[in-house]
């Protein structure tokens, strides 16, 4: 990890001023300065050509950039909010800026939602909520038969779609997500409080100093 | 918890994926 100066990042393809990240949202400019550090080396570990490939998210994600993994594909594609096929910096700290704890839970609601509605329909369909549960079994090591995936399913349908039209609105999400708090878990990530203290070597490598 | 006795959502959530935290170990 070398050292940046401001000339090297301003001519950096995918470089976005860090006063207007640090104005649109949570975090300072020292904190956006240090999120560059880590987002410099995940778009040059495969193809250096300063924006993230999927191939080099999932790489950092699961330190194999050919693994498959349904949920990294929809990540990756939420980050890419131009929907370019890449992720530029300043995608990069706005979407983080999703999973930061004072970002308020309606937030981090909503962009689970999008997660889960597979086929951005407005809902999540049961076919959807399935498939995902299917490629969690599929990609990991656990092991259930057809009828506990079924019942699981079933059961979790009765729980959410309130007005049982089969789907998922967001307005059920919300509820059902606001009732079981669990399901939030990963739409926080406590190191984005203060990153410059969680990765001291971010303030030297980026110059940020208050 | 079992996975039966999860709901779904709470299942899909132990993804590897899902955990962003490894981004900042890359």
């Amino acid at each position: 990890m070398g050292c940046v100066s401001s000339k090297q990042l301003k001519r950096t393809l995918g470089y976005e001023d860090p006063n207007i990240l640090a104005k649109e949202t949570t975090f300072t400019v020292n904190e956006v300065e240090a999120l560059y550090v880590l987002y410099r080396k995940i778009s040059h570990s495969i193809i250096k050509d300063g924006l993230i490939h999927k191939e080099e998210f999932q790489l950092a994600l699961f330190r194999n950039m050919n693994k498959k993994n349904l949920f990294a594909d929809r990540i990756f594609d939420l980050f890419d909010l131009k929907r370019n096929g890449v992720i530029d910096f300043g995608e990069f700290v706005r979407s983080l800026n999703i999973f930061h704890p004072d970002t308020p839970t309606a937030e981090k609601i909503t962009f689970a939602f999008r997660l889960y509605d597979l086929r951005g329909t407005g809902y999540i369909e049961r076919e959807e909520l399935k498939e995902m549960v299917l490629a969690l079994l599929n990609e990991s090591d656990l092991l259930l038969s057809d009828e506990a995936v079924e019942q699981i399913v079933d059961q979790t349908f009765k729980q959410a779609d309130v007005n049982n039209d089969g789907k998922i609105d967001h307005d059920e999400w919300k509820a059902f997500a606001s009732k079981n708090p669990a399901l939030l878990k990963n739409m926080t990530l406590p190191y984005l409080k203060d990153i410059t203290m969680a990765f001291p070597s971010f303030v030297l490598v980026s110059g940020a100093s208050d | 918890d079992q996975p039966t006795s999860m709901n779904a959502f709470e299942l899909i959530s132990l993804n590897q994926a899902l955990n962003l935290d490894n981004l900042f170990e890359a």
